[in-house]
């Protein structure tokens, strides 16, 4: 599954 | 987080304050490219839509709206305040060819095929080779101010201790993303000549020179 809530990184 | 993403994260803030005090003290905008610091203000824009509607951290949230903020205040320097210093006839990459490769790449790759996820994932494209005008014009100047090459060192490093951060989430959290990683070896990558000439001039307390 993709990292869709992932997203933490700037 | 981690100790590498929060260093990264540091090294990206300082490379922005160093171009800041650059601008602001010497009065000028000479040697930056005004093409590439335009291309981060899309990156981060782009990016951050999720602001309105993902929430991560304090952290995260005061950082994105920095760096939005921040790109914009120095856009703003290069084209008003500090615009006679500014010289475009250096500044001649052309930016439609990283454009419109970046937006089909997010288009085909992308982990869900929505709005913003393909602006995050073009996001991540267009970072990776924002920096090529400003180091175009490295290339077409041969030479560049001492703070320059610091801000564009500490650019590198915040790249570059992102991929230690991508291995230790590997182990720790068992997590992958793709995009960023791939995107991210590349960006870093385009650093190294850079690096080369900074690691064996300018902390030698020598002029930023590239071979004639």
């Amino acid at each position: 599954e993709a990292p869709k809530d992932n997203h933490d990184e700037l | 987080m981690n100790l590498f993403r929060l260093l990264g994260d540091l090294a990206h803030l300082a490379s922005i304050f160093i171009l800041l005090h650059k601008i602001q003290t010497t009065r000028s905008c000479r040697g930056i490219s005004f093409k590439t610091q335009a291309l981060y203000v899309l990156v981060f824009l782009t990016r951050y839509v999720d602001l309105f509607f993902h929430w991560v951290s304090l952290y995260n949230f005061v950082m994105k709206i920095f760096f939005i903020a921040s790109s914009c205040y120095i856009l703003y320097l290069m084209k008003y305040r500090f615009r006679p210093t500014h010289d475009p006839s250096l500044d001649t990459f052309k930016i439609e060819y990283l454009l419109g490769p970046c937006f089909v790449l997010a288009l085909i790759f992308n982990y869900h095929f929505e709005l913003a996820e393909v602006l995050w994932a073009f996001s991540i494209y267009l970072e990776a080779v924002a920096i090529f005008p400003q180091l175009f014009m490295l290339q077409r100047t041969g030479e560049a101010e001492a703070i320059t090459t610091h801000y564009l060192a500490a650019l590198g490093v915040y790249r570059a201790l992102y991929i230690p951060n991508w291995i230790y989430r590997y182990f720790t959290e068992g997590v992958v993303d793709p995009i960023a990683v791939v995107a991210g070896i590349v960006q870093t990558g385009l650093y190294l000549d850079f690096f080369y000439v900074y690691f064996t001039k300018v902390l030698q307390g020598q002029k930023f020179e590239l071979p004639a």
